[in-house]
């Protein structure tokens, strides 16, 4: 609608909702629902002294209950547009921001998140998540990294060697991702490249989460006798850092080629140059 | 040596269980990133070195058509750059950002450099005046009290044509004529 915002270069395009979402994206004149927000789970305060009932902590990711939570149903937002780049900031609330840019001709968006700290004053411990949902109809299946060589297929509530009952939907669908998740069906592939290693899943068709940042009060009783909480100049830590969205749309994907762009993307982001700097008093001609 | 053998000593104690997953003691945590610190800061003395090679040479004769001899530089990295925060940056007039490409083929980046004003400009090593974009830096990252810095712009441009396994170097340079401040487009 001609309310919403957008912003993108010829290969990729994000449009933002009147509340300031991401609402939907364009590749190549195609055009997907996909939505992405920030959430919580509450992590689970146990009884230590019984092994599956233990607490969340640095170990393991037990949230309290299915129940996710929102910050936000409104994003403030500011568009900044140039040459070079354009950029959505975006503040969900006094702890969560975001800024997403599609540089000049570059075929992805990036989603620089700014998390923290974390809010305890309620003593609940928080596990904040990314999510990313779209109308890709994946039938339970994702594909993770394996330490960011090949991927690896996910089939939710499933193990390939044994029968397995989940009884926790959540902790037991969350893989390690050091690199890149992904998901596709047979029109429509989305990866997420990430640049540090972390906790990801798929919950429900279409849609990959990732978590960024946790508090928690209570130690797991795993062996480091200590609660997740870390703090610096008496607060709790704030974590920065970003996430590369890639899309293919078509109506046949080609996915061996859009899994080679990814790789090229996933190579630039995680080796990017070294950068050093001088300080000098030479003229540019003598420095030359 | 010594400085690598640190940084190996450092690596080898990263290779701990609880160091790779995050699973350990608080105070522990505290000695890792310490260590690192250190051991970055030695590697440091190495890499000024080799650069200082790469893009001098080992001549301390002046070179032809200079009166200068050949400058060896400090080359600084900027270990806070992840929060948009480079003391260079922010407080010099004048200085030169040199990039080294660690991928087997050539490449092209775009680089954003914290700066507290909006009139740089940017040599490339023909001289050749790079396309500018400064961008505000969020208003969340700005208001830390504890993240000391003058910054206000990240200022962009385009690295393009980054050798393989090689480096390239920016002269950037404050001007006279400020360029256009970022303004955000209006509501909707």
């Amino acid at each position: 609608t001609s309310s919403m915002t957008r912003i993108g270069n010829e290969h990729i395009r994000l449009n933002f909702d009147t509340n300031g979402f991401l609402a939907a994206v364009t590749v190549e004149g195609m055009t997907r629902i996909i939505s992405q927000d920030f959430l919580y789970y509450e992590g689970a305060v146990g009884n230590n002294l019984e092994f599956q009932n233990r607490s969340s902590g640095a170990y393991i990711f037990r949230p309290l209950n299915s129940t996710i939570k929102i910050v936000t149903t409104k994003v403030d937002i500011t568009v900044y547009r140039g040459s070079l780049v354009e950029e959505v900031h975006q503040v969900f609330n006094d702890w969560i921001s975001q800024v997403v840019r599609v540089y000049r001709h570059k075929n992805y968006a990036e989603f620089e998140w700014l998390v923290g700290p974390i809010p305890i004053d309620d003593d609940v411990g928080k596990e904040v998540i990314t999510r990313f949902e779209t109308d890709i109809k994946s039938e339970g299946i994702f594909f993770t990294d394996s330490n960011g060589r090949e991927m690896i297929k996910r089939l939710r509530n499933h193990r390939d060697t044994w029968n397995v009952d989940i009884v926790e939907p959540e902790a037991g669908n969350y893989y390690p991702i050091t690199t890149k998740i992904a998901l596709e069906d047979n029109r429509a592939r989305l990866a997420i490249l990430t640049d540090r290693a972390q906790g990801g899943s798929s919950l429900k068709d279409g849609s990959l989460e990732l978590m960024v940042h946790r508090r928690l009060l209570h130690d797991d009783a795993f062996g480091v006798g200590e609660a997740l909480n870390e703090t610096a100049y008496g607060q709790g830590l704030i974590a920065r850092g970003t996430h590369y969205l890639m899309a293919g749309f078509s109506q046949k994907i080609d996915s061996p080629t859009q899994e080679a762009l990814e790789r090229f993307a996933q190579l630039e982001t995680t080796l990017p140059t070294w950068k050093f700097f001088s300080k000098t008093e030479y003229t540019f001609e003598d420095w030359m | 040596l010594p400085h690598l053998g640190f940084m190996r000593e450092t690596m080898g104690i990263m290779q701990h269980h609880d160091a790779v997953t995050g699973t350990e003691k608080q105070k522990v945590a505290y000695d890792y990133a310490k260590r690192l610190e250190v051991a970055f800061r030695a590697c440091g003395a190495n890499t000024r070195a080799a650069l200082n090679l790469l893009t001098t040479g080992n001549n301390p004769e002046p070179v032809e058509g200079h009166t200068r001899r050949p400058v060896k530089f400090q080359f600084e990295s900027c270990p806070l750059l992840n929060i948009s925060l480079c003391d260079v940056s922010e407080e010099s007039d004048q200085f030169v950002l040199t990039l080294y490409n660690p991928l087997s083929y050539s490449t092209a980046e775009y680089i954003r450099v914290p700066v507290s004003d909006n009139n740089f400009q940017i040599l490339d090593h023909k001289g050749v005046i790079l396309e500018t974009q400064y961008v505000p830096i969020p208003a969340n990252l700005i208001d830390l009290s504890y993240r000391d810095s003058q910054a206000k712009y990240e200022m962009v441009f385009l690295a393009d044509e980054l050798p393989p396994l090689g480096y390239r170097s920016y002269y950037i340079k404050k001007t006279n004529e400020p360029s256009l401040k970022p303004i955000p487009d209006p509501a909707n």
